[in-house]
Formats: structure tokens, sequence, C-alpha cells
């Protein structure tokens, strides 16, 4: 009874926190800085093999919530948040001792401080044997973070060790723990579309197949519908999928496809590129032999960029070009603007509801496959166009009236930023 | 050792400096539970504190039941594999400090 007493005692020195069922927020800053601290290294792994586990392991994090980490290797011990080291029996100077090989593989203070027991044979992602250290940094970085013990199947905060299960990633539970203490993860974007290509099956036959992607800045995810959240392991710096396409970002991305023509498009500024799916690139030239980038008052007569965003509607076979608080609209076949354009916006898709309207300076138009409906987006919001279903369903509704407005991240889930050093890993 | 190894030794074990105590008995499982929040300290003058064993039948049935394991009170095979499993040094259940210290002053 009185070892336990000691043991409870000795607990009591721990700096406790209020580990609340769901946890608690323990930073109020978005971007953090981390380091494996120089006495830490371990001795089992390669120091860069040490570092870039532990960048994937907070990538991971930020893969899934509105936190970026940064690694910092020079500022003042104290302006790191969250400190990282290797250590066996009295280690680093924390009051708690590893117990040697077995149980204890690691802990974590909540004040921003992990610990890894060195007497574990910690290894690489997919080493097979042993104890990854990435499943391990993942469940520390989360108790750091703020969240408690999670006692569900497939949550990374379970306290027991998970063994190796092949591609250990972010479940829903844990992605909902981190986004309960620290929110969603919004923002605007450059561009949303579905990319079309086309499959042949083992028969022979031509499937055609489609892809969403969220486009910001210089980086894009791969957005998997049935699943409800991003391709695991995006964002990925633009030039990394499509070649040729300015690596800062674009405007808007447009395909056109009738029975006649197939042909995307990229914008960025007063100029497009051409997009060649067959062995995904740019053009370099048109087939008359001029060069990419072309100028959009060229390719598009009646239309000067920059330009907010664009998409093509093939049920009128016009491309709606958006300009602050206009719309082109652009008859492919004529290689014109179709009569009556430009007009302003709220004439071409007027609010269903009053005064719930993006008023223009449009981000995104977004024709989804899955959806079958047109989206605009705005900043964090988005207004889905009134389809042909919806007026046989409520005739009085507009022709391409906009329904009112639904918050992005409710309806695409997951779209996080990872800081910009994290982009590469 | 084995006659030969892989070429990149990654299936040499590196000799081993101290294993941690296997938790083989109910002593050690009491450290165990007690370590990691299970326990709860209680006042000792309060007439219905439990006895020891009942602290530490509840102890172990609340590990049972947050590990997924039956919840017998009994530390049985299961319990004991389950509590040798590699884990976070974290402790499950925080531990209500002012009772466990009242009680640690008074003793």
């Amino acid at each position: 009874k009185r070892h336990l007493a000691t043991l409870v005692s000795r607990s009591r020195s721990r700096h406790k926190r209020d580990l609340s069922e769901s946890g608690y927020m323990a930073f109020s800053k978005k971007v953090l800085r981390w380091r494996l601290i120089g006495e830490g290294y371990s001795s089992q792994l390669s120091i860069e093999e040490q570092r870039y586990i532990l960048k994937l392991a907070f990538r991971m994090w930020s893969e899934v919530s509105p936190l970026e980490f940064v690694e910092d290797t020079r500022s003042p011990l104290e302006d790191v948040d969250i400190r990282l080291g290797f250590g066996t029996g009295r280690h680093l100077g924390c009051n708690q001792r590893f117990d040697g090989t077995g149980q204890e593989f690691a802990h974590a203070w909540f004040l921003g401080d992990i610990h890894f027991d060195d007497d574990e044979h910690f290894t690489a992602p997919n080493a097979g044997s042993g104890i990854s250290l990435l499943k391990v940094a993942v469940h520390e970085i989360g108790h750091v973070l703020g969240l408690p013990h999670i006692y569900r199947p497939g949550s990374i905060m379970q306290p027991s060790y998970l063994p190796n299960e092949s591609g250990f990633e972010m479940g829903w539970m844990d992605r909902k723990a981190i986004q309960h203490l620290y929110g969603d993860c919004k923002g605007r974007f450059n561009t949303v579309f579905d990319w079309i290509r086309k499959e042949k099956t083992p028969y022979g036959e031509v499937v055609i197949r489609f892809n969403t992607y969220f486009m910001r800045d210089g980086w894009y995810w791969l957005y998997e519908n049935k699943n409800n959240r991003t391709r695991y392991g995006d964002p990925v710096a633009l030039q990394v999928g499509w070649r040729g396409i300015p690596v800062d970002g674009v405007d808007a991305y447009v395909h056109v496809w009738s029975r006649k023509r197939d042909a995307m498009y990229f914008f960025k500024g007063t100029q497009f590129w051409r997009y060649n799916s067959e062995n995904d690139q740019v053009f370099q030239r048109d087939p008359e032999g001029h060069r990419y980038p072309m100028l959009i008052s060229k390719g598009f007569p009646g239309v000067s960029g920059p330009i907010d965003t664009a998409f093509y509607d093939r049920r009128d076979s016009l491309i709606y070009f958006f300009k602050n608080t206009l719309v082109y609209a652009f008859d492919v076949e004529a290689n014109s603007l179709a009569r009556g354009f430009p007009k302003n916006i709220k004439d071409v898709f007027p609010p269903v509801a009053s005064r719930d309207h993006p008023d223009g300076n449009i981000d995104a138009a977004y024709f989804s496959y899955t959806h079958n409906a047109v989206f605009l987006l705005k900043g964090t919001r988005f207004w889905q166009v009134v389809g042909s279903r919806d007026r046989r369903r409520r005739p009085f509704l507009p022709r391409n009236g906009l329904l009112p407005h639904k918050e992005v991240d409710q309806h695409w889930f997951d779209i996080c930023d990872v800081h910009p050093t994290a982009l590469k890993l | 050792e084995k006659l030969f190894h892989n070429r990149d030794h990654s299936d040499v074990q590196a000799p081993i400096s101290h294993q941690a105590e296997v938790i083989t008995d109910k002593y050690t499982a009491e450290i165990f539970l007690s370590r990691y929040g299970f326990f709860k300290p209680s006042d000792q003058d309060d007439y219905n504190t439990p006895t020891e064993s009942e602290a530490f039948i509840s102890a172990l049935k609340e590990f049972q039941q947050i590990s997924g394991l039956p919840v017998t009170g009994v530390f049985d095979e299961a319990t004991k594999v389950a509590m040798n499993k590699p884990r976070c040094g974290v402790p499950d259940k925080e531990i209500d400090l002012t009772a466990s210290s009242e009680a640690v002053r008074r003793r």
C-alpha cells in the first residue's frame, strides 16, 4: 500500500491537465514549430530517417486539421512548440523513467514534450517487425495537441500499440476528434473540376472515368467522392501532377467536351494553355503551330483575362467565363460570345432566396459528375445551380437559379493545407 | 546467432540493455493499474471505502472494459496479455489529484 501511495504521489508531480472526454485545445495558434532535440537522437535509425518519419507524422495531422507544422532547428528551444527526443531509463530530465524494452514505448507531456523509449525496437514505416515510429509519433503528437486516449478500434489514439496493418492512415474518428478541438479546414479554392479520362476494359470497351480535383495556389488534392475525403497523402505540388501549368496556381480549368470536341484548358491571368491528357502535360503548340500559352482574348474573342473562373456547360455548349460581376457566355462552335453577353451575374444566375447570392468575384465554377450539378464557390461557401431535375420537381425555380448557400467544408470534407515546407517530403 | 544475416543487418537484434518488468501477478498488475490511473484513491475515513481487493477488482474491470476484454474482474490470461502489450505511457484515466493528495498527506 505504501508503494502504491508513493506511485500515486509521484504521478501527482506531473503537470496534470483537464483530460475531459474529448481532450482540450492545447495550442491557440495555427502554425506550430517542432524539433527533434540534439541530445535526444535515437541510436537505432539515422538522424535523417528520424526527422523524415517525424515530419511525416506531423504532416498526417496537418492533412486532417487546420494546423500546420514546421521543423525548426534554429530558434531558441523555448520558442519551439513541440520538442521530441529519444531516451532510455532516466532520460532528458523527465520525471517518468522508461521501463526498458516492452510495455511503455513513449509518453507525451501537455506542455509539448514527447519522449520515445529508445530501448524499444523502433522501425521505419513498412519495415515489418518492430514498433513503427510513425504510428507512435502520430499517437504522441495527438496527445500533445490535446487528444486523450480513444478506445475505439481503428483509432490511432488507442493506448496499446496497433501491430502492423498495411497502410496506416488517419481514420474518420481521429479526424473528427482533432477537428472538434481545432475546427474544420476552410479556405477558398482557385478551381475545382472533374478530370475525365477514357479507359479500356479488359474486354476492349472504352469507359469514361473521372476524378475530382481541388486546386489552391500551388497545390492540389484529389477528392475521393465515395470516401468523403481527399486522397491519402494530399495535397501535392501542382507540378507533380500537371506538367507545364503555372506552378503558383491557375484561375480556371475548362473541359470543352461535345460530340465534335474534346479539349481541356487551363487559364491564368491573360493567358491559357491547352492540356494534353494523353501524355499528361500542356501542349507546346496548337495545330496551326501557335505556341502555348496564348492570350485569352485571341483564343476566345470577346473575353479578356484575367478571369475569376469558368466552366463548360454541356447542355448548351457554352463556356461561362466569370469576371467580377459579369458573365461572358462563349459559343464554342461560333467561336464568339453568345448574343447579349456579357450579362450581370444575377441576370444569368439569379438567387432563389433573395439576397442569398455571391454577387460576383467567384472563385470556382464546378460541374460535378457525382452530383450532376454545377456549383459556384466563393470563399468558404458554395451555391448550387438549379438544374433540370430541380425544375421538374419545382417548376417555379428560375433557370440557372442559385439555391441558398452552404458551407464548402460541410459538403467536401477534410481538404486541409499543409505547411509549404511539408508539401514535399 | 543465425548463421547468416540480412545484408543490411535489419534482422540483427541489438543487445537488449534491459527489459520492462513483465506483469505476471496481482502485485505487478496493481502497479500497472495504478500507474495508468485505474485505481481510484479514496478517503480512508469513509466507511464505504472499498476494501483493497474490491478496489483492485473495480480497477481491473475498468481496464478490461476499455480494452475490449471480457469484464471478469479476474486477473486472467487475456488481461495479462493486454497489460503486457507495448503501449503509450500517458495514463488512461486522469488521477483525481485532490483525493489522492489528501489520502497521501494523511498517511
